[in-house]
């Protein structure tokens, strides 16, 4: 028996919008620690790892494990019923070939249910280890949004590039070449504006600007991303889930052939 | 523009 409550039911949505570009079909887990999904592309290039944890959730039903595979484009559609201020309640029977939304209105007043065929998915389940990182930026997620975005008319890969200076994002195509250069500005008024940089060693690594692109679809998810650097491994792209953990997109580099 | 390298190189299946 599975139930888990979330008042906050526009949380829900907001994942599920933020990564069923990269991913099509992708298990979710249940487990005492939350809810948690972790998944490739089909390229295997890049991978993602989710995590509600239990204490986010109004009510947290979840007597033993239970993995439940779901075509994250079926569950966005039903998803994308539930109004923006409805609470969400996922339900779940112990061999049940099926899963529940309940979206509940507000003021109570209307009450839906929607019942998704779940689906037999064979996932490896990656050992992701705890890293010291080279550098870490923490910035605005609209800035770093709208960079990705702004690079990838010219070119289609970025370098990233942290220096005591700043973090500098570099692409070059066709058309010719561009350079943005973000410079530590931790005095602002507001957190949320600030940019950030932490830099052990100095650290330049290219990236597919296509997936960093994808990733930025989790940016309704929060207002600021941290993106944690080494030289030759992969890029960690994480964005907070207020109160009730992360969504981190991890991006395998690309390397002079 | 470079190789691509795969995500799961980096990660072990566990």
């Amino acid at each position: 028996m599975l139930e888990l409550r979330l008042v906050q039911g526009s949380l829900l949505k907001k994942v599920l919008e933020a990564i069923r570009e990269l991913v099509n079909d992708a298990n979710f887990d249940c487990s005492a620690t939350g809810f948690s999904l972790q998944a490739m592309d089909s390229s295997h290039v890049a991978l993602v790892a989710l995590l509600l944890r239990s204490e986010g959730f109004e009510h947290y039903r979840c007597d033993r494990n239970i993995s439940m595979g779901m075509s994250l484009n079926n569950m966005a559609k039903m998803l994308r019923c539930a109004g923006n201020d409805d609470i969400i309640t996922v339900k779940g029977d112990d061999g049940s070939d099926t899963v529940t939304f309940m979206f509940e209105s507000p003021t109570q007043d209307k009450i839906s249910d929607f019942e998704m065929k779940l689906m037999d998915i064979d996932s490896e389940h990656l050992g992701i280890p705890e890293a010291e990182y080279h550098a870490i930026v923490r910035m605005p997620s609209a800035e770093f949004a709208r960079i990705c975005k702004d690079l990838s008319s010219i070119g289609d890969t970025v370098v990233i590039s942290v220096t005591k200076e700043g973090v500098k994002f570099s692409t070059k195509g066709d058309i010719g070449t561009a350079n943005i250069v973000c410079r530590q500005n931790s005095s602002v008024d507001k957190p949320e504006e600030a940019t950030t940089v932490e830099m052990n060693e100095p650290v330049s690594l290219t990236f597919a600007l296509r997936y960093m692109n994808s990733f930025t679809k989790a940016t309704p998810l929060s207002n600021q991303v941290t993106i944690s650097l080494s030289n030759e491994l992969p890029v960690v792209v994480e964005y907070k889930i207020a109160e009730m953990g992360y969504v981190r997109f991890y991006l395998a580099p690309k390397i002079e052939e | 523009d470079g190789y691509q390298l795969n995500i799961d190189l980096f990660f072990t299946i566990t």
